[in-house]
């Protein structure tokens, strides 16, 4: 996945994500795609969700998934989720928690819930960092005023890390794949340095839905697990997320 | 780059979004929170049912493939939908409304909402 937040010049800030996934779970040969990747796409969903009549928040999901991975609490804060691995992993948290240990809260649940019950980016901050996981993660959590924007680096246990938009040091944009930002991406797997050349070229007065598209679409940060890119204003109150594929040649993640 | 991994220069001009990387719009639904959570899904996954039958068979499949005893299948079909009661709420009952408006196998469709905890490694 690659998760970015960025503010432009006027203080306005913009959310935007492609949801990678599918690594490994079958190959079709047919379609010289992931299987998996290839058999999400039609389950790929936006959600109004509704009390009262009333929008709570938004997202994009998979039918049949009740946990959230990208969304939208309108005027308040944006917020996606990109896959952490780790060999202290969520299967351990699964197994914990099968064997009766049920402190940790699943991670996809978690993200749902803050959506739903948090009442501003530092209530979503705080929960997000601070409640014990079954698995790793980083969050990526953007709000509606100038340098709301952060990626929380989740061990299962503990907050590693709290990178933050600090504009008066010329971080005007952060950027997550699937790595910790202060360590160096695989080098088989480096979406980050594409992503951040194409941020830089933009520059932080060109910013906008169109130009992060354009930085999403761009391989390899565009590969052959993008599912889906979403692209999301907190203070225009929009989520538009399209359906994606990487035409031959393209990188397998 | 002609070889992987394929870099090119930043695109440009991709928005509104068409061409050979755009696959199509994402259609909205809404899931009414006042509803109970049984039935919160049931119009979505009355539309959906197909799609997310065919991408759990995938995963049975997949598993075979590793398993061919199908005893991960029967261990996800028998053993996991005794774990739903532990989910907090109003996760499980959701989950139980989806499986009942799929007629798809409880246990299939709890693993499909824990992927991501399974597939951290």
């Amino acid at each position: 996945c690659t998760s970015v937040v960025a503010e432009d010049k006027s203080g306005k800030l913009y959310h935007a994500r492609n949801l990678d996934f599918g690594l490994f779970l079958g190959w079709d040969v047919k379609n010289n795609s992931w299987m998996v990747t290839q058999l999400l796409r039609p389950l790929v969903v936006n959600v109004d969700f509704q009390r009262n009549g009333k929008t709570v928040f938004v997202s994009t999901s998979f039918a049949g998934y009740v946990g959230m991975l990208t969304g939208m609490k309108p005027g308040i804060f944006s917020l996606t989720m990109n896959e952490r691995f780790s060999i202290d992993g969520g299967y351990i948290g699964v197994l914990e928690w099968i064997l009766g240990k049920r402190d940790g809260m699943w991670m996809s649940f978690l993200t749902r819930s803050v959506l739903e019950n948090a009442t501003s980016y530092e209530e979503a901050k705080t929960l997000l960092s601070k409640t014990k996981l079954l698995a790793p993660a980083y969050f990526i959590l953007g709000g509606n005023k100038s340098e709301e924007g952060c990626v929380i680096t989740r061990s299962r246990a503990a907050c590693l890390d709290i990178w933050e938009l600090d504009l008066k040091n010329g971080t005007w944009y952060v950027l997550e794949t699937n790595y910790d930002h202060w360590k160096a991406p695989l080098p088989i797997d480096n979406r980050r340095d594409p992503a951040m050349k194409c941020m830089r070229r933009t520059s932080q007065q060109n910013i906008s839905f169109g130009t992060i598209y354009d930085m999403l679409s761009t391989k390899p940060v565009l590969n052959k697990l993008t599912t889906y890119t979403t692209l999301m204003s907190v203070s225009d109150n929009k989520l538009e997320a399209y359906l994606r594929i990487c035409p031959d040649p393209c990188m397998p993640w | 780059q002609d070889v992987p991994p394929y870099t090119e220069d930043c695109r440009s001009g991709t928005y509104p979004p068409s061409g050979p990387t755009f696959k199509g719009n994402v259609s909205w639904y809404t899931v009414n929170l006042d509803q109970a959570p049984q039935e919160r899904w049931q119009k979505l996954i009355s539309e959906k049912k197909t799609a997310l039958s065919i991408l759990i068979q995938a995963i049975k499949d997949l598993a075979t493939s590793f398993f061919p005893s199908e005893k991960i299948i029967k261990l996800v079909d028998t053993k996991l939908p005794l774990l739903i009661g532990t989910l907090p709420c109003p996760f499980g009952e959701e989950i139980k409304g989806i499986a009942d408006a799929s007629g798809l196998p409880l246990g299939e469709v709890m693993l499909f909402n824990i992927f991501y905890e399974v597939f951290t490694v």
